[in-house]
């Protein structure tokens, strides 16, 4: 059912 | 010093509930244009983002930017002590390690002030991109709510497709598997009833459903939810906060190995 992904991969820290 | 007095203050014991299972210790940051918070939750796959305007407020000053650090679920048992027609006022001060709350009856003979500890949280904010969506559809939020919920008892994952006819969510596991579509739905009396759908691209993502249900404790918000797809990129569940701003779930997909 696929690998979940973390929410900091797509939005890089500032 | 900072100060802000919002007449609806069913709004924030709302905005509480939603988000305080999900995010425990937070800064609201507090700035003349109003208050916005921005958290991931512990295991950093969802974010929340919450933005409350000053123009939303009936009295709000804020002399300097102030960093509340606050723990969510002591906040969240403050709140519940207001009634739900209470005033709210919310006050710091620039150098206090305090914040206030005030709830004011609705005809004034009931003033209570809690004031709780704030802490010192370094947290980082995330820059979150301006995105244009390949999918955007806005349905009733009671409906999404459901859909979940339902979906929840058969399996753990949602793969959500957005298509031109509507918005498609399926789930399987150990019992057997549901797929539910809600299509386009405009012919309906209430705009806030209607099922619209925005879309440039078909796309199907998969979610883990315990995230999408944690959202949906912001309901009762408002009477509608946006749901924003674009391919192998974070779903944001978006729920408009009338005349104040918004409180906006991120969560990662799930992507096949």
């Amino acid at each position: 059912k696929g690998r979940q992904t973390s929410i900091a991969s797509f939005f890089g820290a500032k | 010093m900072f100060e802000g007095r919002l007449l609806q203050g069913s709004l924030l014991k709302k905005v509480l509930e939603a988000i305080k299972d999900l995010v425990t210790d937070t800064n609201f940051d507090c700035s003349e244009t109003g208050i916005a918070l921005q958290a991931m939750d512990s295991s950093h796959v969802a974010l929340v983002s919450l933005l409350l305007k000053d123009t939303g407020f009936d009295h709000f000053r804020c002399d300097r930017n102030l960093a509340l650090g606050i723990n969510l679920q002591n906040m969240s048992k403050m709140l519940k002590c207001a009634g739900n027609d209470d005033i709210i006022t919310l006050k710091a001060e620039d150098e206090g390690d305090t914040i206030t709350f005030m709830f004011e009856s609705p005809n004034q003979d009931k003033i209570s002030d809690f004031e709780m500890k704030l802490m010192d949280i370094d947290s980082e904010h995330l820059g979150i991109p301006d995105t244009d969506y390949q999918a955007i559809v806005t349905m009733p939020s009671a409906e999404f709510q459901r859909i979940v919920r339902d979906l929840s008892s058969i399996g753990d994952t949602a793969v959500i497709g957005v298509t031109k006819e509507g918005i498609s969510f399926s789930t399987g596991g150990d019992i057997g598997k549901a797929n539910i579509v809600c299509r386009q739905n405009t012919n309906v009396d209430k705009e806030e009833d209607q099922t619209t759908v925005e879309i440039h691209e078909p796309v199907s993502l998969t979610f883990a459903l315990r995230y999408l249900n944690s959202f949906t404790k912001a309901t009762a918000l408002s009477p509608q939810v946006t749901l924003s797809l674009s391919k192998e990129l974070p779903i944001v569940v978006e729920y408009k906060i009338e005349k104040m701003g918004f409180l906006r779930f991120y969560l990662a997909p799930k992507i096949e190995e």
